[in-house]
C-alpha cells in the first residue's frame, strides 16, 4: 500500500512504478493510469489520469523529471499526486478544478534516464537513446519538440547536453506526449517542472519575441510565485524562458503555446545554488508544498478564465 | 555507479557578454569534460559547472587566467551522492 510510501525520500523507477501501482488502486474512484507510450530502452511511459468522470473535460497537464537528474521535480511530482487525492472535497479550489477539469501527471518523462541515474550515473540529463553514427549516447528531450527545433539554445552535436536529436520529435517519450496531448485536444494547461535556480517561466524561449498572451502569463506567474513565496518564504523570479534564464529552442512549453495551450510554465524547482541536482531529501516535502501553491494559482486561473 | 570523488561544482559570475562568451568556449575545449549545470546565460545569472577532479587544476586555471572570479558551491560531489545514497537505504529500511 501507499501507506508505508515515504513521500520526504527519493526513490527509483521501481519504486516509483510500484507506488503508481497501489496509489491507482487506492483511489481507483479518482485516479487512473495510462500508458501512452513505451521509452527507447522500451520502459512503459506511465500517466495518471485525475477526473471526477464524465465527458471528456478541459484538460491540464503536468509533467516532471524529463530531465533525469533532477530528482526533486520526480518527488514533487508524487507528493503532488497525492496532495490531489488527499484534497480534493477538502480544499474547494481544487474541488472545484476537479470537478470541471482532468489533471494529467506525468511522474518520469525520461523513465530511461532516470533508471541510468541510480544504477550507473547519477548526474545523466538526456534520454538513452543510440543511433549510428555516434558514440555519443541520448537525446536532451527539452529541445526536440517541433517549436523552434534546431534553434538557438540547442546543440547538434550529439555529445552535447543540449543535444536536439535528428529531428523533430525523433525521441518516443517526446512524440508519446506529442500524440496524446494532441489526440486529447482539450488540454488548456501545461506545466512541465525542473529544476534547479526557483524560476518560473512562460514562452517563449526560442525568441525574445514576446507572446500574444504576455500580459496575462506575466501577471499570472507573478500571482504564482506570490502563492508559493507565502509558503515557507522562498524566493522565485519569472517572466518568459528567454529574458529570465536563456534561449532554448525546441523546448515543451514553446510547443504546448503554439499548439494552443495558452496556460504553459516551466518551472525551475529548488535551490538557488547549494546542492543543485543533488538537493537533499529532507527538502522534498517544503519545495513540494511550495510548488502545490504556484500550480493551484495556475489551475484556478485555468478554471476561471476558460477559452 | 560512476564515481564523483573530487569533482566540484564551481559557481562562476561572470561581470559581462565578454567573460560569458569566455565561459561558452569552454564547452568547446573541454567537450564532456565540463558539464554545465546552469549554463552561461546572461551577466546576471550565476553559472554552475561540475567539473571532474582530474580537470579541477586547468579549469580554475583557465578561470584565474580570464579574470572570472568563482566560488566552489560544492567541494566534493561524492560526499553529498554517498549521503544521498545512505539516506535513501535508511527510508527503503523503514518503508519495509
Amino acid at each position: 500500500s501507499t501507506s508505508s510510501f515515504s513521500y520526504s525520500a527519493y526513490h527509483n523507477l521501481e519504486e516509483i512504478y510500484s507506488w503508481t501501482d497501489n496509489f491507482v488502486m487506492e483511489h481507483s474512484d479518482i485516479v487512473s493510469k495510462i500508458q501512452i507510450g513505451n521509452s527507447f530502452e522500451n520502459r512503459p511511459i506511465l500517466v495518471l489520469k485525475f477526473s471526477t468522470g464524465g465527458p471528456r473535460h478541459p484538460a491540464i497537464w503536468i509533467d516532471t523529471g524529463i530531465h533525469a537528474r533532477e530528482w526533486i521535480t520526480h518527488a514533487t511530482g508524487i507528493w503532488t499526486a497525492n496532495k490531489i487525492v488527499s484534497d480534493y472535497g477538502k480544499d474547494p479550489i481544487l474541488t472545484d478544478i476537479l470537478k470541471a477539469m482532468d489533471i494529467f501527471i506525468e511522474l518520469v518523462t525520461n523513465p530511461d534516464g532516470f533508471a541510468f541515474t541510480h544504477s550507473m550515473n547519477r548526474l545523466w540529463r538526456k534520454n538513452k537513446s543510440i543511433r549510428p553514427g555516434t558514440f555519443c549516447i541520448g537525446v536532451d528531450l527539452n529541445r526536440n519538440w517541433k517549436s523552434g527545433f534546431g534553434g538557438n539554445g540547442s546543440n547538434s552535436k550529439p555529445c552535447s547536453e543540449t543535444y536536439h536529436g535528428p529531428f523533430p520529435q525523433s525521441e518516443p517519450e517526446v512524440a508519446a506526449i506529442v500524440k496524446f496531448i494532441t489526440a486529447h485536444g482539450n488540454f488548456k494547461a501545461l506545466i512541465s517542472i525542473h529544476s534547479y535556480s526557483q524560476m518560473l517561466m512562460y514562452p517563449y524561449g526560442r525568441s525574445l519575441e514576446p507572446v500574444s498572451n504576455q500580459r496575462e502569463l506575466y501577471s499570472l506567474a507573478k500571482d504564482a510565485v506570490k502563492a508559493l513565496f507565502e509558503v515557507h518564504r522562498t524566493e522565485y523570479i519569472f517572466g518568459s524562458i528567454s529574458t529570465t534564464l536563456y534561449v532554448a529552442s525546441g523546448i515543451t512549453v514553446d510547443w504546448a503555446y503554439d499548439s494552443g495551450i495558452k496556460y504553459a510554465f516551466s518551472f525551475e524547482l529548488r535551490d538557488t545554488g547549494h546542492y543543485g541536482f543533488l538537493l537533499p531529501a529532507t527538502q522534498i516535502i517544503p519545495t513540494a508544498q511550495e510548488t502545490w501553491m504556484a500550480i493551484r494559482t495556475v489551475m484556478e486561473h485555468t478554471l476561471t478564465h476558460p477559452y | 555507479q560512476m564515481n564523483f570523488t573530487g569533482d566540484q561544482v564551481l559557481r562562476v559570475l561572470a561581470r559581462d557578454e565578454k567573460q560569458l562568451s569566455l565561459l561558452r568556449d569552454l564547452e568547446g575545449l573541454k567537450p564532456q569534460k565540463v558539464d554545465f549545470w546552469r549554463g552561461p546565460a546572461r551577466p546576471s545569472l550565476p553559472v554552475d559547472m561540475r567539473v571532474p577532479f582530474s580537470e579541477l587544476k586547468d579549469i580554475k586555471a583557465y578561470l584565474e587566467s580570464h579574470g572570472l572570479s568563482y566560488s566552489i558551491m560544492i567541494k566534493d560531489i561524492q560526499v553529498l551522492l554517498d549521503e544521498e545514497r545512505e539516506a535513501m537505504a535508511k527510508s527503503r529500511r523503514l518503508e519495509r
